[in-house]
């Protein structure tokens, strides 16, 4: 799903 | 990485540089709110657990850093060195009220019931609300500084960058999370008012004096 895993933004 | 983001991410670093000036230079607090720094300390903190765990890119961590690094001794400004000067007559928004709904908020709406993802998720909704003291204590005090006003115009506008950040990574690599983008509306929206205040009085060299 398209959520946020890889966390890349600040 | 996209314009967007960096542009964001620049609005970002020059809002805390802003105000780290403001404070060094006039050797004053005065006006600033030492409740939304501690949010602000306490949304990083949250955000950037992951800051030895997970490498992204020296950019990624050299901002981590010098977030957490500025604002940690803007607290300490606030708290210690220029505690004198600090206004905590006029600082007096009750956190708790931010706290405990944004905390309760993260265990019941994020990607997934994890340690990491819900202390994520909180640090998230806490960065949209954490404005309020400091806009709290500007609408009591009736002014603000025109430094203090450059220094929340460029903190609304990094948010309001990252929105238009996920409408490109929406449309250019599918990406698209729905409570960062939420949060994201809802703390931009904040700064509406002030964002007039500013375009129609600091843009035009009058100081910001409520009610307008």
């Amino acid at each position: 799903d398209n959520n946020n895993n890889n966390k890349d933004e600040l | 990485m996209n314009i967007f983001r960096l542009c964001g991410d620049m609005s970002h670093l020059a809002a805390i540089i802003i105000l780290l000036l403001k404070m060094w230079k006039t050797r004053s607090v005065a006006g600033i709110s030492g409740k939304s720094q501690i949010l602000f300390a306490t949304v990083f903190t949250a955000r950037y657990l992951d800051l030895f765990t997970s490498f992204i890119s020296i950019y990624n961590t050299c901002m981590k850093v010098f977030f957490i690094g500025t604002v940690y001794f803007t607290i300490y400004l606030i708290y210690m060195k220029f505690k004198a000067t600090y206004d905590s007559n006029h600082d007096s928004f009750r956190v708790e009220f931010l706290i405990v709904p944004v905390g309760g908020l993260a265990f019941l709406v994020n990607h997934e019931f994890a340690p990491l993802e819900i202390i994520w998720t909180f640090s998230i909704y806490l960065e949209s609300v954490a404005i309020l003291p400091q806009l709290f204590m500007i609408s009591k005090t009736g002014e603000a500084e025109t430094i203090t006003s450059h220094y929340l115009f460029a903190l609304g506008s990094y948010r309001a960058l990252y929105l238009c950040n996920w409408i490109y990574r929406y449309y250019a690599e599918g990406f698209f999370d729905l409570i960062a983008v939420v949060a994201g509306v809802v703390q931009t929206i904040l700064y509406c008012d002030f964002f007039y205040l500013y375009i129609t009085k600091v843009m035009k060299g009058k100081k910001i004096s409520l009610p307008a």
